[in-house]
């Protein structure tokens, strides 16, 4: 199962390859479903982790995860699962 | 479950909806379907009615677009967001949006349904055998009017039944020439054009004009998507082209090379290093029903549930035979109420002849069976000398009370990602469950009562605690003598656990201790790309895991594999 010879890897054109990298799409995924606020995203720049780790255990709780409040694998996972686009917090 | 802020709910009993467009990935009739068992979902369970109608303004607006499409929350290409829809309301206040960059499917591949022909607007049937040869996509083999067809049955030598696939060159959809075929070539703004085209529009759909000259006459329709058509990419809805050249190779069917996420793409002209036109290849896709389902709930007043195995969980999981989970029903009659639908049947009681456990314990059923309690942790003496990373393989992997347990000849190791403790043991499994031979084949616990099940040949064990049932047989489950050794279990929710041993698996119902009607099935049918002579078969962290010598085969609950890697490396964590 596992390729011997090296594999040529081609950028294709027009792929929407995600650019963002964990921490920006956390921010992203965060907001976007209602689990932060823009001013405690902002906090956070202001070296006050602690509203990100508290929104991440807010999606952790919401979504049935290990609440650690960190920017765990199965979490980022779960950031990249297909979903209904609906936000899970607020209006 | 939830419901939204002021508990937001329709005023009336009887519904409507209108879908204003459809997918080209569909057939209507497929789509229409789809949606009428989605809304029967919840009538079933409520006084709610849902009445299709085909103009002016309904209760629950349906369509299909992609990116902006005009509500101010844009989609965002393939995967991620998969659809959104408003709680109960006027206007836009109900209705439910679908991303149409997804590939939409009933959750298992390509629906491929025919017209005309004689197979009466059956599916394409794949692969079928035309002069003996094997096709896995319509062909227009045998015919000179090109027109894409396929069988409807395994064999058209055989059975003579046949469809012609979706395809431009047979209807158009929508647009204003009731569904008539496109006509090439034909002229848009002076150009020539002899394909389906994107042209002059913003949302990407491809269409063609229906008569020789679309500045002149204005007639136009929009294009289905052939069974090779391509998923995003840059060439969205244009079928593959085979053999199409690569890197100076040629490929006659979907390939994974030049990417590392493994995905399946083709080229949509014969040659890719010149033309660079590309996309990905069909997959199983996201299944309509179930995405609209789940929508529907959001049109009808509920908010997303933070229970996994219910339906109005935000995260998309393809289940085959979709129950509602009780969450959903209690949600939905909170707002409306149980309506007229069938009560709740009571419980099969467990078989009678199963002989009461040796030990004081429950024997009776209870509605909710009771959680057997945890065995008591008294100390197992662990033989160190046995190291699980000299193993090449193992009798039997599962996982036990949140830890990995990992079998061979009379030993067991466990391994806890969430400690971080790496590898316990060896432990001798005779002293943790007495009774049980030294060598076994396969184990599940199941989720709801705790119970540990244990295969050896075709005898199964049963273990609460420290109390043992069996050994009993495992036809008394209901799967044959034929059957050989069961290599492993998948834990399914809702008290189903597949069986699995050589090419087939079995659904157990845990409850009743039989396997439902209509199994055996072929593995090979839904678990594809998966080696059919695992040894070892388990759930772990929600994904599938497929044992054959020191590797494993990983798939998600989206039945695509994943990963490919070493048991010892990879699970265990050996150095």
């Amino acid at each position: 199962p596992l390729h011997s010879k090296p594999q040529a890897v081609v950028t294709f054109p027009g792929e929407l390859v995600s650019s963002l990298s964990d921490l920006e799409l956390a921010e992203s995924y965060l907001l976007r479903f209602g689990y932060a606020t823009e001013v405690e995203v902002e906090a956070r720049t202001g070296s006050k982790h602690v509203s990100l780790a508290k929104a991440l255990r807010r999606m952790q709780k919401q979504l049935g995860l290990e609440e650690t409040g960190e920017l765990d694998a199965s979490t980022l996972e779960a950031m990249r699962a297909p979903r209904c686009g609906v936000p899970d917090v607020g209006s | 479950f939830l419901t939204f802020e002021g508990d937001l709910k329709w005023d009336h009993m009887d519904l409507t909806y209108r879908v204003i467009n459809y997918s080209p990935d569909l057939d209507h009739s497929v789509i229409d379907d789809a949606f009428k068992r989605a809304f029967k979902v919840w009538s079933d369970v409520t006084p709610l009615t849902f009445t299709q109608i085909y103009s002016g303004e309904a209760d629950i607006m349906i369509m299909f677009g992609s990116q902006e499409h005009g509500d101010g929350y844009p989609f965002d290409g393939k995967d991620g967001l998969l659809a959104h829809a408003f709680p109960p309301g006027q206007g836009i206040q109900g209705d439910a949006h679908f991303d149409d960059d997804e590939f939409w499917t009933l959750g298992t591949g390509i629906v491929v349904k025919t017209r005309h022909g004689n197979a009466n607007g059956a599916e394409c049937h794949f692969p079928f055998i035309f002069e003996g040869h094997s096709y896995s996509r319509c062909t227009t083999e045998g015919r000179t009017d090109g027109l894409p067809w396929c069988a409807t049955t395994a064999s058209y030598d055989r059975d003579k039944k046949y469809g012609f696939c979706p395809s431009e060159l047979l209807y158009t959809m929508g647009g204003n020439s009731d569904g008539s075929p496109c006509v090439f070539p034909f002229i848009f703004e002076g150009t020539s054009y002899d394909s389906c085209t994107t042209d002059g529009r913003s949302d990407g759909y491809r269409w063609c004009a229906t008569t020789a000259n679309f500045d002149q006459d204005k007639k136009y329709g929009f294009c289905p998507n052939r069974d090779t058509a391509v998923i995003g990419g840059n060439s969205q809805g244009d079928p593959c082209v085979f053999p199409f050249t690569f890197l100076g190779q040629s490929y006659s069917s979907c390939t994974s090379e030049g990417r590392q996420d493994g995905k399946l793409w083709c080229a949509t002209t014969s040659n890719y290093d010149t033309d660079k036109k590309w996309g990905f290849c069909p997959d199983r896709g996201y299944s309509i029903f179930l995405v609209a389902a789940h929508e529907f709930g959001h049109s009808l007043g509920l908010d997303h549930s933070s229970v996994r195995e219910a339906l109005m969980y935000p995260m998309y999981s393809y289940i085959q035979d979709f129950q509602l989970h009780p969450d959903d029903i209690q949600g939905i009659q909170y707002l409306y109420g149980r309506g007229s639908g069938p009560e709740p049947t009571a419980p099969v009681p467990m078989p009678t002849e199963e002989p009461q456990p040796t030990e004081a314990g429950s024997t009776s059923t209870t509605e909710e069976e009771e959680e057997t309690p945890e065995p008591t942790a008294e100390p197992v003496p662990v033989d160190p000398s046995r190291d699980a990373c000299m193993e090449n393989n193992f009798d039997a992997i599962t996982e036990i009370n949140g830890e990995l347990h990992f079998f061979k000849d009379g030993k067991y190791w466990t391994h806890s990602s969430f400690w971080k403790s790496g590898i316990q043991g060896a432990f001798s499994v005779a002293d943790t469950w007495p009774g049980l031979p030294a060598v076994i084949d396969a184990a599940f616990q199941d989720l709801l009562t705790k119970r540990v099940f244990f295969f050896a040949g075709q005898k199964f064990w049963v273990f609460s605690g420290k109390s043992m049932l069996g050994p009993r047989g495992i036809e008394k489950l209901g799967i044959g003598k034929g059957a050989g050794r069961i290599s492993g279990a998948l834990q399914r929710g809702r008290g189903k656990v597949l069986l699995f041993s050589g090419e087939n698996y079995w659904r157990l119902d845990v409850k009743v201790q039989r396997v439902d009607k209509g199994y055996p099935r072929a593995t090979d049918d839904v678990f594809t790309g998966v080696p059919l002579d695992a040894r070892n078969v388990f759930l772990y962290q929600d994904k599938y895991h497929f044992c054959r010598g020191s590797f494993y085969w990983r798939m998600t609950p989206r039945y695509q594999v994943d990963r490919v890697g070493y048991v010892k490396y990879d699970i265990l964590q050996c150095p």
